[in-house]
Parts: C-alpha cells; structure tokens; sequence
C-alpha cells in the first residue's frame, strides 16, 4: 500500500492494463499518453479530449465541419459522453494498429458508415457521405453525378437488392477492394515511441 | 479514374476526416 498517488483524469486507465487488452507495449501505450496529454490540452485543459480539440489536430481548426471526423470523434467516445478519455483513446486507436486483423478494422469502418446506426448503409447515408466528400473538394459536381456514384455502387455492392448494404455485404466488396480499408492502418503506430519519445525519460517500466 | 467512374466507398476513403495520421504530426 502506498500513499503516493498520481491524480489522473477521469477515464485514465493503467497502461499494464491497457497493454494486456490490445497490440500495444507498455512503452507504446506510456508514448500515446503523451500524444493523449497533448491533445487533451490543447483548448480546454481537462486530461479530455474534447470535439474541438479533435479537430484542431485534424484540421489544425477547431470550428472545420467534416463528416467523417464527427464520425470518428463519435466511435472513439465509446461511453457517449461527449469526450474522449484516455482508455477509449488507446482502445480506439488499437483497431488502427498494424497488426490488429482486418475483420475489426472492416467492422469499425462498417459502424463509422452506418450514420443512423441501423446494422445497414442506407443509400440515403451513402448519398450523405459522398456529399460531404465533395464538398471537401472542390470538383463541384453536379446533383446527378452523386447520384450516379450512388447509383453504380449500390448496384455493385448490394447484391441481394434490398436498397441498403448490410456487413456481409460490405465483406463482400472489402475483401474486393481492400484499398477500402487503408485509412483502418496507421503505420505511426508502430513507431509511436519514437515520434513521441519523451517518455523514454519518465518510463517506469522496460518492455 | 474520375471520380464519377469510382466506388462511392473509395471517394469518400479521401476525406481528410478519416486521416488520423494527422493526429501524429507535430
């Protein structure tokens, strides 16, 4: 028993515990603490990440309107709070390690796409989606192009023609298409101690 | 390929929202 104690914030988890449950090391998950610390310090000095922090680090803009980012922030805050603490931080970002299987990165993508949460991407979420990839860019295409686009994929991907695509479906067109899933891998992730390395000094623990 | 000729899924794999690299740059 010891008296000293370290205040954390709210949803800090140990990080032998963290590294038992996902691909990370200690030193790894102790390197995304201080990425985490930095984060979560950026606008409101809490130890959370909040919505606008996110998409500072994204956009370098805490105000841009994106999507997909609100899709992401929304996956990662897995209590529905509001913010992203730090064991829903590593947890979340372990489905993009290297070395996680594909069928749990297909699953995340899968879940981000299905905006209503319904078990199904609905052509109107499909259609919402490519809105909002265009308006990113500035090809301005025409109301008919997405249509099109919408068009073409529902009917290559759903191919038991009910109007939306379900998981196996989605399978389906992944195994495919794997390219579909590149944004799933971020190979920073095997090199976390080293683009975060300050940790090396305050380490507790050797791998 | 333009973008009218690609998979809905793949234009969308574009967005800067769903490049969480950026997390990582400093």
């Amino acid at each position: 028993f010891s008296l000293k104690r370290t205040k954390h914030p709210r949803g800090y988890e140990e990080p032998q515990v963290l590294a038992s449950e996902t691909p990370f090391t200690v030193n790894e998950i102790e390197a995304l603490h201080n990425l985490f610390k930095k984060l979560s310090t950026s606008i409101i000095n809490d130890g959370l990440i909040h919505k606008e922090e996110f998409l500072l680090a994204l956009f370098r803009n805490s105000s841009k309107q994106n999507l997909f980012a609100d899709r992401v922030f929304y996956m990662f805050d897995r209590k529905r709070n509001g913010v992203i603490e730090f064991g829903e931080f590593v947890r979340s970002l372990s489905i993009f390690h290297p070395h996680t299987p594909e069928h749990e990165k297909s699953s995340f993508m899968f879940k981000l796409y299905d905006l209503d949460g319904t078990g199904f991407i609905q052509r109107h979420e499909l259609k919402k989606m490519v809105g909002a990839l265009l308006s990113e860019t500035d090809l301005g295409l025409s109301e008919e192009s997405i249509e099109a686009i919408v068009e073409q994929t529902m009917v290559e991907v759903d191919t038991n023609k009910d109007g939306k695509i379900d998981e196996e479906e989605w399978k389906e067109l992944v195994a495919k298409n794997p390219s579909i899933l590149k944004n799933m891998t971020l190979p920073y992730l095997k090199e976390v101690t080293l683009a975060f390395p300050s940790f090396v000094l305050d380490s507790e623990v050797d791998d | 390929r333009t973008p009218v000729a690609m998979n809905a899924f793949e234009l969308i794999s574009k967005s800067k929202g769903l490049n969480l690299g950026s997390l990582f740059e400093k």
